[in-house]
Parts: C-alpha cells; sequence; structure tokens
C-alpha cells in the first residue's frame, strides 16, 4: 500500500547494511482524544512471506519497546554507547519471524496522546482496546500480515497487556467466521502475573537466594499480606529495611550483575 | 545500562527522521519509561489467572518463561502464580539444553509451558541471548524443549 511504502525506513543513522525490510510510523487508535501508537516492524532475514508475526510488547507499565524489546533484547540492532552508531545482534528473533514492536499505551516512546488527561487516567482495560484497534488499521495497511500466523510476546508488565490484548482479539475474532488477526498464541516473560501469589514467591525468592535475613523474612511473612492495595506500615517498614539494608548495591533485575 | 545509549540515539533528529517518528513535535523527549504512566496507572487486574484460563480453552499456545537472576518478578513468584492454576502436567520437570549446557528447567502443563532460563535477569534475551533465542524457536515450532 501507498502507506506502507510511506513508512519503509530507508536506513538508520549508522546502521550496518541488512538484507531485511524495516518500517515504522504511527496508528492513529482514537481521533477524538489524539491518541496515536508507534510501531517498528522488521521483516525477517529471509522470506518474510512465510514467516509468522510477533508482536513485542514491553512492561512498566510505561516502558517503550523499542528502548528494551528492540533495542537491549530481541532486535536486530544494538547501539554503541556513544549513541552513534548501531551494530547487529547475533540472536536476534526477527531470523525466524517478523517481528513488530508497539510502544503502547500512547504517552510511552514516540507514542502520543493530544489529551494530557490519557497520561492521567491510563489503564490495562484502554491499553488492550487501543492496542487491538491498532493491529486492525495496522493490518489494513499491510494487508499482506493478514490471517498470517500471530503471536504475542512481551515481558514484565506485558504480562498484563499480552494475555488481556489476546483476551480482546479473541472475543473480537468470535464475530467473523474467518478472522483476519489469526492469533495463535502468547509467551510472556517474567510476567508480571498474580498480585498476592507474585508477592509471596517475591519474598521467597529473595529469602532462598541468601538476599534477606531469616529475621527479614519473617517479619515481611508477618506482616504483609500481598493483597490490599494499601499495605500496613509494619509490611512497608520491613520491605523498606530489606531493601535499604540487606539487598546492597545490586541490580534487582539482574542479582549477581553490578548495578548501573 | 544499555537504556542510555538508546536516550542518546532515538532522540537524535536524523534518527527520529529516518523513523518518521515525533513528527508531531512531542512537548517532551523521548525516555525508556514514562513516570507518569506508571504513577498514575489506574486500572490493573489483581490476576491474569482467570484470562489465562479462557485463553487455554480457546486453544491458544501460551508459554511462560523466567529468567531465575530476577529478583522483581522471580521465578518463584512465576511459579507460585501458576501452581494455582492446578494444571495437569504433560511432560514433567527436566532440564533443557542450549549447546552442551543446561539452559533452564521446563515443565509442560495440559495447556501452558513453562520454562525457566539460566543466568538470566529480568531481560532474559539481553543476558541470555542464545537461550532465550532457542527457547523463543521451540516456542514458534509448538516443539517442547531440548532435552539434550
Amino acid at each position: 500500500t501507498k502507506e506502507q511504502e510511506f513508512d519503509r525506513i530507508i536506513s538508520l543513522p549508522g546502521q550496518p547494511p541488512v538484507t531485511f525490510s524495516q518500517f515504522s510510523g504511527y496508528v492513529t487508535v482514537n481521533e477524538n482524544h489524539g491518541r496515536a501508537l508507534f510501531y517498528w516492524l522488521t521483516e525477517a532475514t529471509t522470506q518474510p512471506e512465510k514467516k509468522p508475526l510477533v508482536l513485542w510488547l514491553n512492561g512498566g507499565p510505561g516502558c517503550s519497546s523499542v528502548a528494551y524489546g528492540a533495542s537491549e533484547e530481541i532486535g536486530p540492532f544494538r547501539i554503541n554507547k556513544t549513541g552513534s552508531s548501531l551494530y547487529l545482534n547475533k540472536y536476534s528473533w526477527n531470523k525466524v519471524a517478523n517481528i513488530l514492536f508497539l510502544e503502547s499505551p500512547a504517552g510511552v516512546g514516540f507514542s502520543y496522546t493530544n489529551t494530557s488527561s490519557d497520561l492521567k487516567d491510563s489503564g490495562d482495560k484502554r491499553t488492550a482496546q487501543d492496542a487491538l484497534i491498532f493491529l486492525i488499521r495496522w493490518m489494513s495497511r499491510f494487508p499482506q500480515y493478514k490471517y498470517r500466523d500471530f503471536y504475542i510476546s512481551g515481558e514484565s508488565y506485558a504480562g498484563h497487556y499480552g494475555p488481556q490484548l489476546a483476551q480482546a482479539i479473541v472475543n473480537y475474532n468470535k464475530k467473523f467466521p474467518h478472522p483476519i488477526i489469526n492469533l495463535k498464541g502468547i509467551i510472556v516473560g517474567n510476567a508480571v502475573t498474580d498480585n498476592k501469589y507474585d508477592g509471596i514467591g517475591t519474598v521467597t525468592y529473595w529469602w532462598s537466594h541468601s538476599m534477606i535475613s531469616d529475621n527479614t523474612y519473617k517479619k515481611i511473612m508477618h506482616s504483609c499480606n500481598f493483597t490490599s492495595e494499601n499495605s500496613s506500615k509494619q509490611c512497608d517498614n520491613a520491605v523498606t529495611y530489606a531493601v535499604s539494608h540487606e539487598f546492597g548495591q545490586i541490580d534487582q533485575y539482574s542479582i549477581y550483575t553490578p548495578s548501573c | 545500562c544499555t537504556e542510555n545509549y538508546a536516550e542518546k540515539y532515538y532522540n537524535r533528529a536524523d534518527v527520529q527522521k529516518a523513523m518518521h517518528a515525533n513528527t508531531t513535535g512531542i512537548s517532551y523527549s523521548w525516555t525508556a519509561c514514562s513516570d507518569i504512566l506508571l504513577k498514575n496507572w489506574k486500572d490493573s487486574d489483581d490476576s491474569m489467572l482467570p484470562i489465562y484460563k479462557k485463553l487455554m480453552a480457546a486453544g491458544l499456545r501460551i508459554w511462560v518463561f523466567s529468567g531465575d537472576t530476577d529478583s522483581v518478578v522471580p521465578v518463584t513468584a512465576t511459579r507460585f502464580s501458576l501452581s494455582h492454576l492446578n494444571l495437569k502436567i504433560k511432560t514433567p520437570w527436566y532440564p533443557w539444553y542450549s549447546g552442551s549446557q543446561v539452559g533452564g528447567w521446563t515443565e509442560v502443563y495440559d495447556g501452558l509451558t513453562f520454562a525457566t532460563v539460566r543466568g538470566a535477569g529480568h531481560e532474559v534475551p539481553l543476558f541470555q541471548p542464545r537461550r532465550a533465542f532457542i527457547l523463543f524457536q521451540s516456542f514458534l515450532a509448538g516443539k517442547e524443549l531440548p532435552k539434550n
């Protein structure tokens, strides 16, 4: 389509030669509020027409798929220290699939809204709804991906985004005998799943990996109920003590890595 | 620390032009995470487990993996949560391999596959790119993770 060609990336500054096509741009998901989501499609390195489409969502909520998914994790390019050039990722997932990075919800990365209050009342439901509208409209721009095997992937708070978008697609698809979004599955990593059980499991991890003392473990398990939104003062104090006095200067996202 | 490199790169005008980004002139710089969204998040379901049940009933392929050095959403958190789905085990717990090394452990349930990734933090493909790639290939192929 003409729109598709408008979105084609000729070459990124500092980019090494590549064999795959890439596209990026905006899809409006709400005209009244002026919400538009930014995407970056890196097609498969070989036979993209025969490979599935995989959507990558980052977590947060509020973190960028372009920053993390594309540039640190599964995308074809890595950025050098000075931000002046790119180099190739040997294990890029676009060797086996067409990867669509989505900046979601509006307000993340290059995605934007013309209604500033959208930034203060965003949440799970609107995010899933906007992402569904994005997919439907994006496939009009890229009709070659209609009916293609489609998967959703992501990490962290995308443990919410991924299943919720999948559910929205499943419900949407019920209206059609042959739906254009051919959702086959989801894959999520280190995913936020259940507030209560995640909370208990997290503190257990801290204790079993010797990050906190027996005493602190007992205090947290005794004073935190892991369910209520308003935590107790005793619970907050116990967790704060663990973080401030027992964790040390570690990267909590990778406990054996020096902090940045 | 690599998000710092991204902050430099994606705020370059020539990069934004090449990507057809920021065409409306957003009033703030590109950032890896939005604090305002995080602080003001309005609705968040307490649990994804009911949705997982619906997705499994719809016949979707569902894989959940976990880098085992992450302490923010750690492997025990995910295992404890998934255990409350009370799923039937199809292939019992076993180590999967990446080359000649253990890539992690996995268990295949009826409707869901769980896998750990050894030595990976929160961003699994950043810390263990090869193991993450093998995991992704197996997921796409609908095959269990390699046993040797």
